[in-house]
C-alpha cells in the first residue's frame, strides 16, 4: 500500500515546495522509494530537483497525466535518484485550470491516475500550489493525509481555518478517508518568544479537537521543526536536494529526522 | 498631485503587507499624509493596523468602493492614526473577483474612485492579494509606480520575469504612466553569499535594461534592505507598526530609511 500527502497550505512562501523535496529525499535515503508529484504551475519543485537543464521535450508531465487519460501515471514519472521520482510540472500548467474545469471527474483525474497507476512506490508527495483551486482539490481528492507547512508566525494562524474548513468539505463531499497528519513548522527561530507562543497555540487548538469528529482530530505539530538554513534556499539554483548539495547542514539534519518520523510512523500504522 | 504605489508580488509571504503597513508608517512619521488601500482578501493589512478589535459593521470597505458606485473614496476612509488612513478589506472580498468580473470597467474601479477622490492625501500605497487577478489588474491601471517586495533567494527570482511581463501588458493596455521603482528586499540576510548574488543577478538585470522602452527602465534595488526582524513578525498580532511597537529595532530603522527615500525621490521629482 502506499501512503500519498498532500503538502498544502494556500498561502505562498511557506515552504510547501522546500518539505516536499527535501523530505521525499529523505525517506528515499532510507531506501524507500518515494514519488514527487509537482502540481504548482511554478514547477518549483520540478525546478528544484532537475535543475535548469534541457528537459526532454517529449517528457510526459502532471498536465498529460490530468487532462489525456492515455496518459497512465509510469509514462509520465522521470527517475531523480535510485529511489526517488518525480512527476515533472511546467510553466503552462496556469491553462490547466481551465481546462480541467471543462471535464466532468475534474476533482478526481489525479485520484484516479493514482489508483490505476503502479504500486511501485511507497511513498508519494504531492507539492501544491498556493491557491485552494482544482490542482490542490485534485490533490486532497488524491491523498490520504495531509501536511501543512507554514511558518510559526501570527499572520500565518490567520489562514490555518479556511484551510481546515476546506479539507473537510473535501472529506465530507470527494475522500473520506482525508485527515490532517500534522503541521511542519518551516523557517523555524525556535529562539524567539512570538514563535514558541503561535506554536503553543497551535498545540492547545490541536490538542481541544482530539475528541471530535473533524479531519484533523489526529493532528499535531511535528517536532523539531525545519530551522531556517540558507541552505536550503541555495541547493534549488543547483538543481539539488540540501542531502545532495550539504549533508551536514540544520537543514539537511532537520529534514532528515522529519522522514525518519514519517517512516516510523508509516511502519507502525 | 499624490503618488499612488502598487506594493505587487504575485508570490505569497513576500513581506508586502509588512512593507505597505510600514513604509506609509514611516512616511506618516514624515508629516505626510497616507491612505492604505487592502486590496487582498485575507485583509491582513486591515488587521495589522486594527487588530482584532471589534470593527464598525457600518464601516465601508474596499468591496464597496469597487463594486458600488454610490461609493465614495472619503467614505471608505478610516483613520489609523494622524496621518495615516487606511480603505480596509474584509475576508468575503474573494466573491469581489467574481463580481467584478461582471462589470464592463472591472479593471479600472480602483483607478476612477481614486481619480474621482479628495487630494488631501500625498502617497496611496496598495496592498495586493498575492495573484495576478483583477484586484492587482485594478491596483497597477490605478497606480503610477511598482514597488516588488521579495526575498533575495534563487526561487523569488523565477516569478520576476512574469511579474514585468504584466506590468508591461497594463502599461501597453490600460495605463500607460505605469512603470516599476524598484525591488524591496524584504526578510534580508545581507551575511550569505546566496543573497549577495541574488542582489547581483537583479541590479545587474536592471542595469541592462536602462536604455530600453520597457516599464522597468528606471528600476532599482532599493537600499538598505529590510533586515529579518522578528519584531515585525509580532507587531501585527498587537494591531501596531514597527514604530508603535518597537520603534529602535532594525525592522524600525529599515523601514525608516525606506520612508525618508521614497519621500526624497517624491520631492526631488
Ligand atoms: N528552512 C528554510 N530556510 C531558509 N530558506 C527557506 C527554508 N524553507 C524555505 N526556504 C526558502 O523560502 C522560499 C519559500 O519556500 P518554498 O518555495 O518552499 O515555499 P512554497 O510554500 O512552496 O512557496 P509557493 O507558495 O510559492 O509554492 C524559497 O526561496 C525557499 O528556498
Ligand atoms: N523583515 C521581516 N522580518 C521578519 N518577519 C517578516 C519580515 N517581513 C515579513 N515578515 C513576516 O513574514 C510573513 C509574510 O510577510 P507578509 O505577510 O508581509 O507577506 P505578503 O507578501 O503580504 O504575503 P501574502 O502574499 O500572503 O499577502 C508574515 O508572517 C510577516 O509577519
Ligand atoms: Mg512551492
Ligand atoms: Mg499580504
Amino acid at each position: 500500500p502506499v501512503r500519498v500527502i498532500a503538502m498544502m497550505n494556500q498561502k505562498g512562501g511557506v515552504g510547501k515546495t522546500t518539505t516536499t523535496v527535501n523530505l521525499a529525499a529523505a525517506i528515499a535515503r532510507q531506501g524507500r522509494k518515494v514519488l514527487i508529484i509537482d502540481l504548482d504551475p511554478q514547477a518549483h519543485a520540478t525546478l528544484h530537483v532537475a535543475g535548469e537543464r534541457e528537459d526532454d521535450p517529449d517528457q510526459p508531465t502532471v498536465y498529460d497525466l490530468l487532462l489525456d487519460s492515455d496518459f497512465e501515471l509510469s509514462d509520465c514519472v522521470r527517475q531523480v535518484d535510485e529511489f526517488l521520482d518525480i512527476v515533472p510540472a511546467e510553466t503552462d500548467l496556469a491553462a490547466v485550470e481551465t481546462e480541467l474545469a471543462g471535464l466532468g471527474d475534474r476533482n478526481q483525474r489525479l485520484a484516479r491516475a493514482i489508483a490505476a497507476g503502479s504500486t511501485e512506490h511507497e511513498f508519494i508527495l504531492l507539492d501544491c500550489p498556493p491557491a485552494l483551486g482544482l490542482l490542490t482539490l485534485n490533490a486532497l481528492a488524491a491523498a490520504q493525509e495531509v501536511m501543512i507547512p507554514m511558518q510559526a508566525h501570527f499572520l500565518a494562524l490567520q489562514g490555518v481555518s479556511k484551510l481546515l474548513e476546506t479539507v473537510g468539505l473535501v472529506r465530507e463531499q470527494i475522500n473520506p478517508r482525508l485527515r490532517v497528519a500534522g503541521v511542519v513548522l518551516c523557517m523555524h527561530d525556535s529562539q524567539t518568544s512570538h514563535s514558541k507562543e503561535v506554536v503553543a497555540d497551535l498545540e492547545r487548538f490541536f490538542e481541544s479537537q482530539r475528541n471530535t469528529a473533524t479531519a484533523w482530530n489526529s493532528a499535531r505539530v511535528y517536532h523539531p521543526a525545519i530551522r531556517r538554513n540558507i541552505k536550503l534556499a541555495e541547493c534549488p539554483s543547483f538543481g539539488q536536494t540540501i542531502f545532495q548539495y550539504a549533508m551536514w547542514a540544520p537543514g539537511a539534519m532537520d529534514y532528515k529526522k522529519l522522514g525518519e518520523t514519517i517512516v516510523a510512523e508509516w511502519d507502525r500504522a
